[in-house]
């Protein structure tokens, strides 16, 4: 399962469809503070499934859609697509709510539900709970967990 | 299930290990079964020094053995992909540098993106993406020089 | 007692905006007293943006406001020093630039010690302290040269 | 009130007697991961008569006293002394504890109460609450607090 493209548009403030290409060893993202660096693994994990609030820094779900700056009017809908190789063919994962609260899931093009693409990383080491995936300032996060936590995350490295 | 787990937790703690060596340059680090089994604790001594509690660790050193555990899962259980959002800012540049190396030999296996405003991480990336504000409140991608 | 809290309040208030201004190059902020009165709210919207609450705001910008409500203090009633353990840690370059600035010019009224990682911040320094573990687990000075 | 010099020994990892001298100015303490920047806020905090052991990273009070490395054997007393110039003269302060959990505080070399040393320093922005010492980790401080604590910070610096 390999990493191989990011697109995202409405997301935060990614107001204008903007495409990532990663590729194999380290990738480094930055920028000023304030730019939307960590928006990126917002967009990211939100289109894993994420519908935690706290951990994606909203209130509501609608507050992942772009909601203007000076310059620009609020949009209506965001959408994130991720795609990934599996070893033999590529997987694209897309994401989309609407102002309403409607969520749309897609795996290559389908209509699907949270269920399906959580089915689908189930083993993979993608997902939800992938541990290899550390917010701004959670560094300690591993020694800061209780003891219970850590042998949970071992037992899912099983 | 036991097995698996026991099996499992043995790796893990040898890698475990294996890390704090490493990032401390010296000491010793383990992880270790609570008295009902129920968790996991984790220990690590960094070189001639004698820590009866974690929390006495200093920042810098508590990140590190926060990271040598996250590699220690990454190591015996490869995720496709890690994204790590600043977790260089507490390090020193040795450590940063000693911990670049492992996430080196790392990414041949798994994809790394870090977020970074450090020089060194960026210095050892193979790719790098800038994101600018052009126009206020606007993201956009731009190409960085190093 | 009243009106000389809603004194210190709008000088506290007035030197927050103007410390808003300056680090975030613009942009507005400003303290306002909860409804019941009990106590004070903060508000900053960085040039350009448009923030509904502070959660939204970055790592860095939630620092940099927090750091200008600290200057307010500091400014309106200068405490004879003070001690910054690693503020600069997530600021980028041209933020820590900024700010420095503004200590430097506090550090006239106030002594300003920093405990810092980023050569920026130990340029603009009038003393550095090293300090090190020759001996392991033992701390002494030592003297740095940039 | 200017500060002039820190004095300590026996307090953690400050085994050996090392003294700081302040001037004027921005001044920094830099080194690595670990050395004891971050115990140096804590002597001067401890010595103003701090007694909270969470904001002092330690489990008892004697938590502070040097416990030993590889190389060294544990002491059974720490000392750290502060010296203020308050526009007038100088005024040095002084804590000691010993293995046994007493505390001593001294003000220019004469055994006072801790009360005696906050009193001292009632109104002059130095002492416990003040709020120009920010600890490692807690440069969000300020916009994390509840409002009610904002407006009491505010008070004290009426
Ligand atoms: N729904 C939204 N619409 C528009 N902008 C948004 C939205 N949600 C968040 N933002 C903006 O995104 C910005 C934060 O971006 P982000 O946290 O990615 O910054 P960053 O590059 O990680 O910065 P730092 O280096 O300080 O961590 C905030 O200024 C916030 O106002
Ligand atoms: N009572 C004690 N006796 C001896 N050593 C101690 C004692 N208490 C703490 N230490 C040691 O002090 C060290 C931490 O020091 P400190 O937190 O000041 O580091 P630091 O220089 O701030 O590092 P960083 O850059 O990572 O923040 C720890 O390694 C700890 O073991
Ligand atoms: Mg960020
Ligand atoms: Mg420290």
């Amino acid at each position: 399962m390999k990493l191989l493209r990011l697109e995202l548009f409405g997301f935060k403030s990614f107001l204008n469809r903007t495409v990532f290409h990663f590729s194999e060893g380290i990738t480094s993202i930055v920028g000023p503070n304030g730019c939307g660096k960590s928006n990126i693994v917002d967009a990211i994990v939100w289109a894993l499934g994420e519908r935690g609030t706290k951990s994606l820094r909203i209130k509501d779900m609608g507050d992942v859609i772009f909601h203007g700056s000076n310059g620009k009017r609020p949009v209506n809908v965001a959408e994130v697509a991720v795609d990934f190789f599996d070893g033999q063919k590529e997987v694209a994962i897309k994401r989309r709510i609407y102002r309403d609260g409607t969520n749309e899931y897609y795996m290559n093009g389908t209509l699907v539900r949270l269920k399906d693409i959580q089915d689908f990383f189930l083993g993979t080491g993608v997902g939800l709970n992938a541990y290899a995936i550390v917010e701004q300032g959670r560094v300690e996060y591993f020694i800061q967990m209780k003891p219970q936590e850590r042998r949970v995350l071992i037992e899912e490295t099983s | 299930a036991k097995d698996i787990f026991s099996e499992t937790f043995v790796r893990v703690n040898e890698t475990f290990q294996r890390f704090v060596k490493t990032l401390f340059k010296g000491g010793k680090g383990y992880l270790s079964l609570t008295q009902d089994g129920s968790g996991v604790d984790m220990y690590v001594q960094p070189p001639g020094k004698k820590v009866n509690r974690m929390e006495q660790l200093s920042g810098g050193e508590k990140a590190l053995v926060s990271i040598a555990f996250l590699l220690a899962l990454m190591d015996t259980r490869p995720s496709p992909f890690s994204l790590l959002d600043e977790i260089d800012a507490p390090l020193d540049d040795s450590n940063l540098l000693s911990l670049l190396q492992i996430m080196k030999d790392i990414s041949a296996k798994t994809q790394i993106v870090f977020i970074t405003h450090n020089r060194l991480t960026m210095e050892s990336s193979d790719t790098i993406y800038g994101i600018t504000m052009e126009e206020e409140g606007v993201s956009k991608i731009v190409s960085v020089r190093l």
